[in-house]
């Protein structure tokens, strides 16, 4: 464990809590998107189904619990919870995800580190995660105007893999054969395609108006 | 085993 990737779970970790502030407290998802939220719990569904075959610390299991429970929460609130589901803007959060899906599962049956159960499904997750932002970007620019605490949630759930960015540098030159480029490419892309949102986020800290 | 592989991250 170093700073950076300390520094990335809990940033992680504060997006699902900024997420579920929203959600829980003034019963809105507003300008969240659905798609994005069913993306991510497939992801932890599938890149943590090793949470009970290899134990790796107490802090790793805690967090893959919270990012499970928390991912499909929000998914239950989104769908069933009433007042809730009554602010979901459905007719704008249409981005066709099902179809991330398939291309991330044939591409993680092609290029992967070893070709088992386990690891093909760990590999999906990693390039599901990678795009798994995109329906909620779309709904973004659809929604226009955000209010902050969606806007936090973006720009923490960006954040993010951007420090894991750095874990993995520190961890190349502290680790003498820590080389993986799968887990380093889809880290990337993942953080590239929040670099508009980026762009505007920032320029409304020095503008001071709301994310446009 | 578990100090190269990206497992040990969340």
């Amino acid at each position: 464990m170093n700073i950076f990737r300390l520094a990335g779970d809990m940033t992680h970790l504060a997006s699902v809590l900024v997420l579920l502030l929203k959600i829980h407290t003034i019963k809105s998802c507003a300008g969240v998107s659905l798609r994005t939220q069913e993306l991510y719990a497939i992801v932890f569904a599938t890149r943590y189904l090793d949470i009970f075959t290899s134990f790796v610390s107490v802090y790793n299991t805690f967090m893959k619990l919270v990012f499970l429970g928390s991912s499909f929460s929000i998914v239950w609130y989104m769908r069933y919870h009433k007042a809730v589901h009554r602010t979901y803007d459905r007719e704008q959060d249409t981005f066709r995800h099902w179809f991330l899906v398939l291309p991330c599962l044939v591409l993680a049956l092609l290029i992967h580190e070893k070709f088992t159960f386990l690891e093909v499904l760990w590999t999906f997750s990693l390039y599901l995660e990678a795009v798994a932002i995109l329906p909620q970007l779309v709904l973004l620019q659809r929604t226009r105007n955000i209010d902050n605490l969606t806007g936090q949630y973006i720009f923490l759930l960006g954040g993010y893999r951007g420090l894991y960015i750095l874990n993995w540098i520190y961890r190349y030159f502290t680790e003498p054969h820590f080389v993986h480029w799968i887990t380093w490419i889809a880290g990337l892309v993942q953080t590239l395609l929040y670099a508009d949102f980026f762009y505007y986020y920032f320029l409304r800290f020095i503008g001071g108006r709301g994310v446009e | 085993k578990g100090s190269d592989s990206p497992k040990d991250e969340l």
